[in-house]
């Protein structure tokens, strides 16, 4: 049975779109069937899997708003058993064309119901923000995971965004979970990054992943050249750390 | 006559609040008047700021739908001459709120007419998101300053910013230019930083201030002792940085 995965955080920069990307990859690389889904108007995720520009003409606006069943908008990636929908820039606007209509919480549950059977994994690449976009990956989800980079800025929002995933889980979506934190942009010269990491540690005990990312180069490189950082560079500390949480997440989900 | 600057990137994580509160911490060590507007929900300035939580109980969500004037939000912060508008969680909801409104695109430049000529300058800290919250910034303000980070994702995203505030400026706001690019985040060990600072001079010329804003342990360390890096550590090479971009910016606006 596929199981769907909303990748969110409201803080920006946390490491959201490099850990859909890579720990799709990585799932991809042990034959699951994988679709990533970028609800961000940036783009990021379909230019880190190097969709180029021309094959996002049909993306997830038309697929929320109705314009485009998600056949339409699939798109393969170089990498086999990975298929994105790509987002547009009309994204941005989508929140305030989506009030408009009656069952604008599930209109991405929906239009995903079509195809979702085909994959064993659906990862949901989240915008900076809880407004709209994110409520629909998060009504549509099985499971939640958190992207926490080990600064004080970040830590702030964490029990905002726990309070919306219990909100939705209770009025539209009983099945939600928080599959767990991953903390991200961890740097060991760095006192600040260990004082965060042990306080999410004593807070939220075994819901965060033993694996930590560590700040690494060659992670934020591989953007520039079409490819996650486990394809450009499968050896560097990031692509290992990646891999290590891939078969993490794949524990927990056995165990389900 | 005041001025209202807007610092804003729909990129995450790019270094906005921690621009606008140095910034500000600097413009009024030189005695300038300054009001730090927080519009992003996660109210990262507020904190970075030391406004205590019991003092958000009205704040800028407040102010945009109508039910507080903005005299009755302002805070006094502990440095002389800042003054804030904290944010509270209730505007991850206010988009919505908004759209409600005939003149959901100037709530923000109508509220704050009441009190803007006590000040020399009102900074906007933007939401990583170019939705309604934003608009209502770059509708309010006279300048655009972009921290743009030295990373490849950054790059990607600043022409749909550009072309955004263009677009306000000839519908809405006939006023609005950019008044720089700051460079942030920049790792003098890391060939990327000086790939993507080149590409950024090359394709926007003057726009792009001087000064340079270094990845700097100590800018991340001061958040957590709610304080903005200029006091934390007057003499690290962040704070030095934001002292700089300061008196580029008073200049630029004093060429005006
Ligand atoms: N482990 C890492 N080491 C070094 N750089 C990283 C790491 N993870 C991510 N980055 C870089 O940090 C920046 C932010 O990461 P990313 O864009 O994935 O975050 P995000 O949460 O998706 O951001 P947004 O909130 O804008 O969607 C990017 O430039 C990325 O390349
Ligand atoms: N020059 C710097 N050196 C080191 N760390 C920095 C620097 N500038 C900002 N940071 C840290 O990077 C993180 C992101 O910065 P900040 O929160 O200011 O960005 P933002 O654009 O406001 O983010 P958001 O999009 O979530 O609003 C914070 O944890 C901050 O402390
Ligand atoms: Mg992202
Ligand atoms: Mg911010």
């Amino acid at each position: 049975k596929s199981r769907c995965i909303a990748v969110a955080n409201q803080k920006g920069g946390v490491g959201k779109t490099t850990t859909a990307i890579n720990l799709a990859t990585a799932m991809a690389a042990v034959r699951k069937k994988i679709l990533i889904l970028d609800l961000d108007p940036q783009g990021n995720a379909s230019t880190g899997l190097g969709v180029r520009h021309d094959q996002r003409a049909i993306n997830s606006y038309h697929v929320l708003i109705g314009e485009n069943s998600i056949s339409e908008a699939i798109v393969e990636t170089s990498i086999p058993g990975l298929h994105v929908v790509p987002s547009g820039v009309d994204l941005s606007g989508a929140e305030i064309e989506l009030v408009e209509f009656e069952d604008r919480l599930f209109r991405l549950k929906t239009a995903l119901a079509e195809r979702i059977d085909d994959y064993d994994y659906v990862l949901i690449d989240c915008p900076p923000a809880l407004g709209l976009l994110t409520v629909n990956a998060l009504t549509a989800a099985n499971a939640v995971l958190v992207p926490l980079q080990c600064e004080f800025f970040a830590l702030e929002g964490i029990s905002h965004l726990v309070r919306t995933i219990e909100r939705i889980k209770k009025s539209y979506n009983p099945d939600l979970e928080i599959q767990g934190i991953v903390l991200t942009m961890f740097d060991s010269r760095n006192n600040l990054s260990d004082a965060v990491a042990s306080d999410v540690r004593q807070y939220f005990g075994d819901i965060v992943y033993e694996t930590v990312i560590p700040r690494n180069v060659r992670v934020s490189e591989a953007p520039s050249h079409g490819k996650p950082v486990l394809l450009y560079d499968t050896r560097c500390a990031g692509s290992q750390a990646y891999i290590h949480l891939a078969s993490e997440v794949l524990k927990r989900e056995s165990r389900l």
